[in-house]
């Protein structure tokens, strides 16, 4: 659930 | 991946690379705001933190890896490089940008995802990013001519703008629960400080005259 929320735009 | 964050993310690639490549064909850069170039080598420094450890894609590192590279290009040759930094227009480009970088540090503590310090250092850089465009702005508004160099700069960041703001709409209606209020809400304020610049840009363009800010 936590790493989903990583930034995946630039 | 969607189109229109490729789109943007290639118009965003195109708007540095072609300034740094400018400033490095003609030795020139003149018009171009340092303190500008600085915010955005601040903000990529402040949101590529996770580079090493948070592995996206490989697309994702590589753009990194570039933005980072080409951003501190452009401050090096601006402040290093003994004939291009000749061309810089110190006097005008006078913008007080430590009075934008502090209070966007203070909003990233207040208003940010997780009370870390990558997260608050990624709020930090996305509120820089929406006003690290007004020193460039402010010189192009001083000394009033623009030549091409900066009048694509701010075009091309422009339209990377335009795009991300299609692509979070685009991804809104096909991710569920896709929502990040806080990229949204200051990159739709970044794309409207270029507002009035694209109006004149295209005014000048279809008036085929130079492009003229008003005072």
């Amino acid at each position: 659930e936590e790493e989903d929320k990583e930034h995946d735009e630039l | 991946m969607n189109l229109f964050r490729l789109a943007g993310d290639m118009t965003h690639l195109v708007s540095v690379v072609v300034l740094l490549l400018k400033i490095h064909t003609i030795k020139s850069c003149a018009g171009v705001s340092l303190k500008t170039q600085e915010l955005y080598a601040l903000v990529f420094a402040a949101r590529y933190l996770d580079l090493f450890v948070h592995f996206v894609s490989l697309y994702n590192t590589v753009m990194k890896l570039v933005f980072l590279a080409s951003s501190f290009s452009i401050v090096w040759y601006m402040r290093k490089h003994k004939i291009v930094r000749r061309t810089y227009d110190r006097e005008h480009d006078t913008f007080r940008h430590h009075f934008i970088v502090l209070p966007c540090l203070v909003l990233a503590l207040l208003i940010n995802e997780r009370f870390t310090f990558r997260e608050v250092m990624w709020a930090f850089s996305i509120y820089l990013e929406a006003v690290a465009i007004l020193p460039q702005l402010v010189l192009l508004q001083r000394t009033r001519n623009i030549d091409n160099l900066t009048g694509q700069y701010v075009f091309f960041l422009g339209a990377y703008r335009v795009l991300y703001i299609l692509n979070w709409i685009y991804r809104y209606f096909t991710e569920p629960h896709f929502v990040h209020w806080i990229s949204w809400i200051a990159g739709i304020v970044q794309t409207v400080l270029y507002a009035d610049f694209f109006y004149y840009y295209i005014i000048s363009w279809k008036n085929n005259v130079k492009l003229e800010l008003p005072a």
